[in-house]
């Protein structure tokens, strides 16, 4: 309530200064606006700091040397005011740019370390609930990525703990459960966080929807694979599937990479059953795939998928026979793994 | 951030030897 407090004081001030005439009270008010003016600048300065990196990453996902070196400068000026004003934006916006510096770094650890102070930090105060879950889902990635499971199982949790059914943050917290069980093999874990989410399709908003749909899509695979034994009768069409995906369809160095992923993998699924048609479908592709590698898959971000797919093209250059396919995808699964 | 792409080549190669 920065900008009430200070608005308040300048209208209190001029009354009892101009008006009525009262000493005592005029000081009041004139220290309260004085005070609350100069955090609510602070508040502003560090909140442009904050969506300078902000703005970046959902533009891009590449990284802004500049805007780096940039931030990293800001970051003493940053902790200074955190540690001068005590108000629960300023360290709020404060915690949130230190992390999105380690982030643009890829520094998982040190994003991790960021996020506990930010814990310990309002731990003690009053307001706990939005920065509690806030930092704690923020460390889910950095978990995955550092394959330190049971903590990432934990963190869910606890965020699941301080959600409700069927808001955003329930949704996006199941996801990254969903996530957890495909990274730690627990994949019963992620057909129990994608089963609940299901109910919840029609109230998203068209992107979270899709990226549900995909993990979804990745979870029917692993049912079809004996990986994840369904608790109840599961069918998946993968045309109907490809309807529902247009957002996604269209970004191309995006999620587009899962939905052709996806594509190739559940025609493996139908080549039990179909083999002639399941095999055409995926040999009918694999132009429009090469083309697709080429053409979008060109930046180092972009280096596992590019990998990977590549790796997938080999199954209808070889033939679809697995010893071929494994030796022409060799070089590049080596490449993946050491990627 | 990368899928588990290793469990997917996996099971890719798996279902090729089926």
């Amino acid at each position: 309530f920065l900008d009430l407090i200070v608005l308040c004081a300048k209208k209190l001030k001029y009354h009892y200064g101009a008006i009525v005439g009262d000493r005592k009270q005029y000081r009041t008010y004139c220290e309260l606006f004085e005070r609350y003016n100069e955090m609510m600048v602070i508040s502003d300065r560090v909140e442009g700091y904050y969506l300078d990196i902000a703005f970046e990453f959902a533009q891009s996902k590449s990284i802004n040397e500049e805007l780096l070196e940039k931030s990293k400068k800001r970051i003493p000026e940053v902790e200074a005011y955190i540690r001068e004003y005590d108000n629960y934006w300023i360290h709020m916006l404060g915690f949130n740019i230190f992390g999105l510096v380690k982030q643009m770094e890829s520094d998982y650890r040190g994003l991790l370390e960021v996020c506990q102070q930010a814990i310990e930090h309002f731990g003690n105060g009053s307001v706990k609930r939005g920065p509690l879950f806030n930092f704690t889902y923020k460390q889910i990635p950095c978990f995955l990525q550092l394959e330190m499971y049971s903590e990432a199982r934990q963190a869910i949790h606890t965020c699941l703990r301080l959600t409700l059914e069927g808001t955003y943050n329930w949704i996006i917290t199941l996801e990254y459960q969903v996530m957890y069980g495909f990274h730690s093999g627990d994949f019963q874990a992620a057909y129990e966080a994608i089963k609940p989410i299901r109910g919840y399709l029609d109230k998203m908003d068209p992107a979270t929807r899709e990226q549900c749909l995909i993990l979804d899509a990745y979870v029917h695979f692993f049912i079809g694979t004996g990986d994840i034994i369904p608790t109840q009768p599961e069918v998946f069409r993968p045309a109907r599937f490809m309807n529902e995906v247009p957002i996604f369809s269209k970004d191309k160095a995006g999620h587009h990479i899962n939905i052709l992923i996806l594509q190739i993998l559940h025609s493996l699924l139908k080549r039990r059953t179909q083999p002639t048609l399941a095999e055409n479908e995926i040999t009918t592709r694999r132009s429009a795939l090469e083309m697709y590698v080429s053409r979008h898959l060109r930046g180092e971000y972009l280096k596992w998928a590019r990998l990977f797919l590549r790796m997938l093209i080999q199954i209808p250059a070889g033939y679809f026979n697995p010893v071929n396919v494994r030796m022409k995808a060799a070089k590049d699964a080596e490449l993946l793994k050491n990627a | 951030e990368p899928a588990p792409y290793a469990v997917l080549w996996d099971r890719a190669l798996m279902l090729l030897e089926e």
